[in-house]
């Protein structure tokens, strides 16, 4: 199983792409923050498929994005 | 705000189809 490409994207309808990034990111963000992975991994599909190639091959920017998602779903979960 | 942000986010299991975010009106 390669790396996910945008060519590999472009073959797929747009819900097929969320899906086929979101098999993809699921284990990396389960990595970095285990108990809220589905979420954040949910949350993180709402960005551009371009943004998300990025993250999934820059571990940096992947943990930084999944550091925003846990801060803004806190404070979305604060205001219920 | 509304109800509906109780449903958000949307939660991504793997090995099921992505719903995404349809859009959420009763």
């Amino acid at each position: 199983q390669g790396p996910l490409t945008a060519t590999m994207l472009s073959s797929a309808s747009p819900e097929e792409q969320k899906e086929m990034l979101g098999e993809r990111l699921f284990p990396l963000v389960r990595s970095i923050q285990p108990t809220k992975a589905s979420k954040i991994t949910g949350m993180l599909l709402e960005l551009d498929n371009s943004e998300l190639l990025h993250m999934l091959e820059s571990p940096e920017s992947l943990r930084s994005m999944v550091d925003e998602a846990i801060g803004v779903l806190q404070a979305h979960q604060a205001e219920e | 705000n509304g109800s509906s942000s109780v449903n958000w986010p949307p939660e991504f299991r793997p090995g099921e189809p992505w719903k995404g975010y349809p859009n959420i009106d009763p």
